[in-house]
């Protein structure tokens, strides 16, 4: 078998909520 | 800071009397000011960087040192092997490049059958601030194949999460894939793999 892995930085606004 | 008589004490001794309005040594009320002269002399004071053994030449003033440690490009990370104490040691596992900063590409990994694996994801020259991630298969009996994602980071702090990930496992034989998406832990692995 394999995995696919797709890896982003998370993105907070101001506040430090994830947008 | 001192009292009107002259008594030092720092500031964060100071913060924690339960009366702040009198000098702990004479009882002397009006409360204290700051003491250049103390602070002068302290600021003259400069303390190595604790990660001089792993070669930072970086030396603070007191109040610097925190901000230093925070940021120093010397800040160790730890190996997850077991009984092994250094990061960089040579075990011989598989990495992959990414090539954007970050992540956001797809790599698509082989899962090894029976073996506990490691596989390093990393961005090729390296470069200062740029994050490397660890894959580990383990075999768990009755559940196949675990597979945590941790991101390898010398500054992180409990419970920080930096990256996110998109996680498909497949196996096309058997017309099944299962989809997770979780936030990966930062870690600089002191602990082992989480």
């Amino acid at each position: 078998g394999s995995i696919t892995v797709s890896i982003a930085k998370i993105m907070r606004d101001t506040r430090g909520n994830e947008i | 800071m001192q009292c009107a008589v002259g008594h030092a004490i720092c500031s964060s001794c100071h913060g924690s009397l339960p009366s702040k309005d009198r000098c702990h040594a004479c009882s002397a009320g009006g409360g204290s000011n700051r003491c250049n002269a103390l602070e002068k002399i302290l600021e003259s004071f400069r303390v190595p960087c604790p990660n001089a053994a792993f070669g930072c030449a970086a030396a603070t003033s007191y109040h610097e040192a925190e901000n230093h440690r925070g940021s120093c490009p010397h800040a160790p990370c730890f190996c997850p092997e077991p009984g092994c104490e250094a990061f960089a040691g040579d075990h011989g596992w598989p990495s992959t490049e990414m090539t954007m900063y970050g992540g956001g590409e797809r790599l698509t990994l082989p899962v090894p059958e029976g073996t506990t694996t490691t596989r390093v994801l990393h961005h090729g020259g390296g470069g200062e601030g740029r994050p490397l991630f660890l894959v580990r298969f383990t075999t768990a009996p009755q559940f196949g194949t675990v597979v945590p994602v941790v991101c390898v980071d010398p500054h992180a702090v409990p419970g920080e999460r930096k990256f996110r990930c998109h996680l498909v496992s497949g196996f096309p034989a058997m017309a099944w894939h299962q989809v997770s998406d979780f936030q990966v832990r930062s870690t600089n692995l002191s602990g082992g793999m989480p």
